[in-house]
């Protein structure tokens, strides 16, 4: 999961066990484990949260954020990180008729999310706090074998310049 | 119309 060529799958096994615990108003968030953007490249890791039904405007739905991290590479790398994010959370149905659930994001180089980050992981993140309902999962194959799979792609300004 | 994309902050 380290070297991706940009591109990292996140495996949410359980899915039911924290569904299970977001319908009786426990919060449910999670982190991905680190991943780089290449090599040289961006330590990034992903956040979902699984809204409460309590939530005020957001209830019901799983956010979902990226977040910097110190990595091997990051005192060779041009700071803030620039460059567009693709987060899907993906159809897992058999056959051609896949519709991953997609958003595609531009890197704001002004905010401090995209910094270097001075401890393990940024606190900033940037992302979407209503990025899919839940009752919106139910209608495709989101959930396969209890396991959600989140997709994030990313294209730095240093792959564009390469 | 399509979400936007916001900056977060997240404690442990």
């Amino acid at each position: 999961a380290q070297q991706c060529n940009g591109i990292y799958i996140w495996k949410i096994e359980n899915f039911s066990g924290l569904q299970k615990a977001q319908e009786e108003e426990r919060p449910v968030v999670m982190h991905s484990p680190g991943f780089y953007t290449g090599k040289p490249g961006y330590k990034l890791c992903l956040r979902l949260h699984i809204q409460l039904p309590s939530a005020q405007r957001c209830a019901n739905y799983i956010s979902l954020f990226v977040h910097t991290m110190q990595g091997e590479y990051d005192s060779h790398l041009p700071w803030p990180f620039q460059g567009t994010i693709r987060l899907s959370i993906l159809d897992q149905s058999e056959g051609p008729e896949r519709h991953n659930h997609e958003e595609v994001m531009e890197a704001k180089p002004e905010l401090l999310a995209f910094q270097r980050p001075t401890i393990h992981r940024n606190p900033k993140g940037f992302g979407y706090v209503t990025f899919m309902s839940l009752q919106h999962l139910k209608q495709r194959t989101f959930i396969k074998d209890d396991t959600l799979l989140v997709r994030c792609e990313v294209l730095t300004r240093l792959d564009l310049n390469s | 119309f399509p979400p936007v994309p916001t900056e977060d902050e997240y404690m442990d």
